[in-house]
């Protein structure tokens, strides 16, 4: 609730933060991809 | 107590995510992806597009997200306790639709100080009796034939009570402010404002097309720099000295809590021989041991200030407005005023009213209650703020003043806070962007003195429940 | 945008974009850096020099409608700290990118057009010019 509240997801609709979430977790998966790629 | 630096970085980033989904909405309804709720006449040719739609971005697609918490209609007077309407929406805020169904709350949101905001007792007998002997309102202006008995006297009451020589009172407290600077600055003045002023002197400073220059919140030091700088620098491109300089700032200022600093402000004023303009909209009845304001507050002089400016919505129960000062300025007004010329003059039962709190602050009601009720609520105001800053909470302000804004910084944290206190029988009020600016989105406490201890109390456990919940306790004070 | 944090939050925004970009595992560094720039100066472009207004009613009758946000910063005042501070970003930007693209041509052609695209508007000679 309170990440939700941080980071305004609260104020989205259910199918916004759907989008949201899974763009985050898209991020953060390809990021930790690059980064064991990288090191 | 400035808040720790990441809670305003994440700040920033939640408006980020809203202003991405806004951006996102816009292209959806602009390629029909969306259905467009919002205008209704969407398939006419012509319509000439009347607002830039940058200028609504932020009511389309942040505000309207939120708009429940908000502007909720009510059904009862805005007293201690208040009937507030349910509304239901089937699509977000997009529309909304009645059920039939009240909610009783405790109102912590109003402007009602005194608590004089009631439908019963002896001053609604005054009101009802003038009824009987007026009519409801007068629809003409002050220049025809608007002055009825009931406003003539309740000027002369106000003047009584200020404690100066005259005063003239309008039927809009805004229009007090906006339709009055220009009769006493004009080209060639210099005025001080302060940088939080209210929306109404704002526009009452342009409309006057003297040269405006804001100082920083309450800061009598910056303020006299600026002065000091605007004296030396005189008019803007030709440097010819100031035809009149006058101080514009208010007592208590409604977003902040904050009391003016009244008497370094009058010893700028008789320093630099300029003059000052009080705004006294929330302070006049609520503070003081009088119930005078915030010259009653510090013990000034009224007399000190050249232009007392106040309004009745907030403390007598009324609406409308007062200038009060020297009877040869106040003379000048009458003449010169947009109020009294345009608008329609002050129905002389909200004169009635106004002119009955009056004689009942000033004890000649042959009862004590209106001392009563200062007292009362400065004690609630004190006990209020204590508490609130015993649980850990950032409050802004001044300790004696009524108005207590609670920080929580997040635009999503305010309407959380106020649809978890309505589902509580709590009534809150909000305030965000762009009433506040950008990380400092607060949820606004109003006492009044016809609070209980245990509707104060009600709000304070209910605040601490949730300030643990929604992680708002931002204060890294030590707690008593 | 002089109120407290702002800059850094800026900053980190800046940083987000480019770790974004940089977690795309088929993107060179090179490629990386030149979208960070030209991304950063486009929306800078947009949101600074395009967009007039504001995003809400503002109280004061209109005045600023036909201002761009650039021209209502600080009342149209120049070289103040903030237009400094968002005069001084897109140029170490460039740098940065010049500098990790190894000075390759067709990477500093592309670069050094999106830096002049937002350079020029905010020079005091361009101020309220259309």
């Amino acid at each position: 609730f309170v990440y939700e509240l941080r980071t305004s997801l609260y104020m989205l609709e259910p199918w916004e933060k759907t989008t949201f979430n899974t763009a985050l977790l898209a991020f953060i998966a390809m990021a930790s991809y690059t980064t064991y790629a990288f090191l | 107590e400035e808040v720790p630096f990441h809670i305003i970085l994440i700040c920033y980033l939640s408006y980020v995510v809203l202003i991405l989904f806004g951006y996102m909405r816009d292209l959806m309804r602009k390629t029909g992806l969306e259905r467009n709720t919002n205008a209704v006449e969407r398939d006419r040719e012509g319509y000439v597009q009347l607002y830039q739609s940058f200028e609504s971005f932020y009511t389309r697609n942040i505000y309207r997200r939120i708009r429940d918490a908000w502007n909720m209609p009510i059904a009862s007077v805005p007293g201690a306790r208040i009937t507030i309407i349910d509304r239901l929406t089937p699509d977000y805020n997009n529309t909304f639709s009645y059920p039939g169904t009240k909610t009783e709350a405790i109102n912590m949101g109003s402007y009602n100080y005194l608590g004089f905001a009631e439908n019963t007792g002896p001053i609604i007998e005054n009101v009802n009796n003038t009824i009987d002997q007026y009519i409801v309102g007068v629809g003409t202006t002050r220049h025809e034939l608007g002055t009825t008995e009931a406003i003539s006297q309740l000027e002369t009451l106000t003047a009584r009570y200020l404690g100066v020589e005259s005063s003239v009172v309008f039927g809009m407290g805004f229009g007090t402010n906006a339709t009055n600077i220009h009769t006493i600055v004009g080209k060639g003045c210099l005025v001080l404002s302060d940088e939080l002023n209210h929306a109404s002197l704002i526009l009452g400073c342009r409309l006057s097309r003297a040269t405006v220059r804001t100082f920083r919140h309450n800061d009598m030091r910056d303020l006299e720099r600026k002065l000091r700088e605007q004296l030396v620098l005189g008019q803007p491109r030709t440097h010819r000295e100031w035809k009149k300089v006058i101080i514009i700032v208010e007592g208590i200022y409604s977003m902040e809590g904050s009391i003016i600093d009244l008497p370094e402000l009058i010893r700028i004023k008789k320093k630099y021989k300029c003059y000052v303009y009080l705004d006294e909209a929330h302070s006049i009845g609520a503070i003081g041991p009088h119930g005078r304001g915030v010259c009653d507050y510090y013990g000034c002089d009224p007399n000190d200030i050249d232009i007392l400016m106040g309004t009745f919505t907030k403390s007598f129960g009324a609406a409308g407005g007062y200038l009060a000062g020297k009877k040869s300025l106040i003379d000048h007004i009458r003449v010169h005023s947009y109020g009294d010329a345009y608008a329609c003059a002050m129905a002389p039962l909200v004169a009635t009213q106004i002119s009955s709190v009056m004689t009942t602050l000033m004890g000649e009601d042959g009862t004590n209650q209106g001392q009563q009720r200062i007292k009362q609520l400065a004690r609630n105001t004190r006990y209020f703020r204590r508490k609130l800053n015993q649980l850990g909470f950032i409050l802004y302000g001044n300790d004696d003043s009524p108005v207590v804004p609670l920080m929580l910084y997040f635009l999503p944290k305010i309407p959380a806070v106020i649809r978890m206190a309505y589902k509580e029988g709590i009534g809150f009020i909000g305030a965000g962007f762009p009433a506040t600016s950008l990380t400092t989105g607060r949820v606004r406490f109003c006492i009044s003195a016809s609070h209980t201890r245990e509707m104060l109390d009600k709000s304070i456990e209910f605040m601490d429940e949730i300030g643990d919940k929604l992680e708002i306790k931002y204060s890294a004070r030590r707690r008593s | 945008l002089n109120s407290r944090g702002m800059w850094l939050s800026y900053a980190c925004g800046v940083l987000v974009l480019h770790l974004a970009l940089l977690s795309f595992p088929f993107l060179s560094v090179a490629t990386v850096w030149t979208l960070t720039n030209v991304i950063h100066n486009l929306v800078m472009f947009v949101f600074l020099h395009v967009l007039k207004g504001t995003p809400w009613e503002s109280g004061d009758q209109g005045k600023v409608r036909k201002l761009t946000h650039w021209e209502q910063i600080d009342d149209g005042i120049q070289f103040t700290s903030t237009r400094k501070f968002l005069t001084v970003v897109p140029i170490i930007l460039f740098f940065l990118t010049s500098f990790y693209t190894k000075y390759d041509s067709f990477h500093f052609v592309v670069n050094f057009i999106a830096l002049l695209l937002v350079l020029l508007p905010k020079l005091p000679q361009f101020h309220c010019v259309r």
